[in-house]
């Protein structure tokens, strides 16, 4: 597909799961065919964007285990063209169960690859959950870029490095071609000396998307609707910034 | 000792890390000896109380491995009487490398229990990793009770259903006697509804402390120079809501 992003960030908090959601749905209303997979236990992914895990039947959980194809696990979504591989509370135990597989760490890859051939999606994003055990790993794996929300904070910041490191460890051993795509700025507060020195630091080393996410209570309600920002307040400032997200990711021919 | 307790919340990014600082810096200006154990790989307890992980010889995971005593790790923090025992990334290797040892979940609490032999402590504060990992569950079997940072708004209100589970489970099997402390309301924003209904919500079903930290730059600041906010600014209204806080914890009597 043209987008086959991984949304990742150990560090908790920092807008993971509000960008994987917002984006999706952007890519989507653009016309896209977009598929979002849930690699984390919590399932705030799946949750907001309308299926709980408690209403969750199989899931990734069992794709990963190999009980499963991944198209029998996608759920329709509040957005035309957005497709959903939700998440439960069982995979948790993945990272337990699959320790002797030698294959642990591509089972993602290998089920996009196979439900690629007979399905078509122009973008495919991961949410991962905030750390860096093998669902994570199984997330860069199986993406060809990573796509890394960074709040503009101390402690956010100093994470960075030790991300750098994880995805230099997996070019070097099971995915030489995975690349950055870029940060995306989350929580911006421009009234935050805080802020703007870390966003000046970080565009030093990285580059940074010209979308900043604002800091906009809007986007922390919508999940509580079970819709993604862009329907239930299309016009709010994050609805607007994650518009102009999906249109810099759209825009960007893959070289 | 009076409070030994795990802050703990798998929702990433909810101020478990800066409520186990705050909390036992202010624990410790009250005359208190005070214990932080940073059981999160991303080491963040430890540079917000001035050790970075680069900086850090041995730590918490030297620990859980069995090649160092706790006593062995502990450093000195910027305010008297407060003493941390430090994490680094090598924290990430312990939850594969303990897999096959029975005694892997008691770990924290065997080497905690040899301390308090020797060394004194009135509280022991434990900031644990956004998962309901290994490390995760050693730090609830460590604990008497449990600190339970919130975040008023809907992901983290959907987790604690997961967190509650996990609570029960360890008391199902490896700590009958596991206590709930209480929840505090962290990052509020008293001109957010939703902020308001979630605090509502909690208070019919958990005990909620008096003190709620409000939303204050300041907190955010003070890690970036390796202090606790009541030192980086004690009159700031982050200090002063922890210190209500810590004044709550010192109160009560252990019945
Ligand atoms: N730009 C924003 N403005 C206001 N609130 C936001 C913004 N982005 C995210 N939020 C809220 O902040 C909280 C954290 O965001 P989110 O859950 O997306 O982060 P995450 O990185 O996925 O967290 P985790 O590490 O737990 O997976 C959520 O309650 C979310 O609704
Ligand atoms: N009350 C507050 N007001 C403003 N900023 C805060 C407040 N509490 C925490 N922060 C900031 O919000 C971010 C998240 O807080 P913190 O890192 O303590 O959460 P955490 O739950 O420990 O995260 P993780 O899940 O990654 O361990 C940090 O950058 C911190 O400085
Ligand atoms: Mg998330
Ligand atoms: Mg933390």
């Amino acid at each position: 597909p043209f987008n086959r992003l991984a949304v990742v960030n150990q560090k908790g908090g920092v807008g993971k799961t509000t960008t994987a959601v917002n984006v999706a749905a952007a890519l989507a209303q653009r016309g896209r065919r977009v598929l979002l997979i849930d690699m984390d236990p919590q399932g705030n992914a799946s949750s907001g964007l309308g299926h709980p895990t408690r209403t969750v039947g199989s899931s990734i959980y069992n794709v990963l285990i190999g009980e499963a194809a991944l198209r029998d696990v996608l759920l329709p979504c509040p957005v035309d063209g957005l497709f959903l591989a939700p998440a439960t509370q069982d995979l948790v135990a993945a990272e337990i169960e699959l320790v002797d597989e030698p294959d642990r760490a591509s089972r993602l890859r290998a089920a996009i690859d196979v439900l690629l051939t007979d399905m078509p999606f122009d973008d495919v994003l991961v949410d991962c959950p905030p750390s860096l055990g093998l669902l994570t790993v199984n997330a860069l794996v199986a993406a060809d870029e990573v796509l890394v929300p960074l709040q503009c904070e101390y402690y956010a910041l100093e994470g960075l490095t030790h991300l750098m490191a994880t995805i230099e460890r997996v070019r070097a051993g099971l995915h030489p071609t995975l690349g950055v795509k870029g940060l995306v700025l989350t929580m911006f507060d421009a009234r935050n000396n805080l802020a703007h020195q870390v966003a000046a630091e970080v565009r030093k080393h990285f580059f940074v998307f010209d979308a900043v996410i604002p800091r906009n209570v809007r986007l922390s309600e919508a999940p509580s609707h079970g819709k993604p920002v862009t329907l239930y307040d299309p016009s709010s400032k994050g609805a607007v910034a994650y518009q102009l997200l999906a249109s810099e990711l759209s825009a960007e021919k893959k070289s």
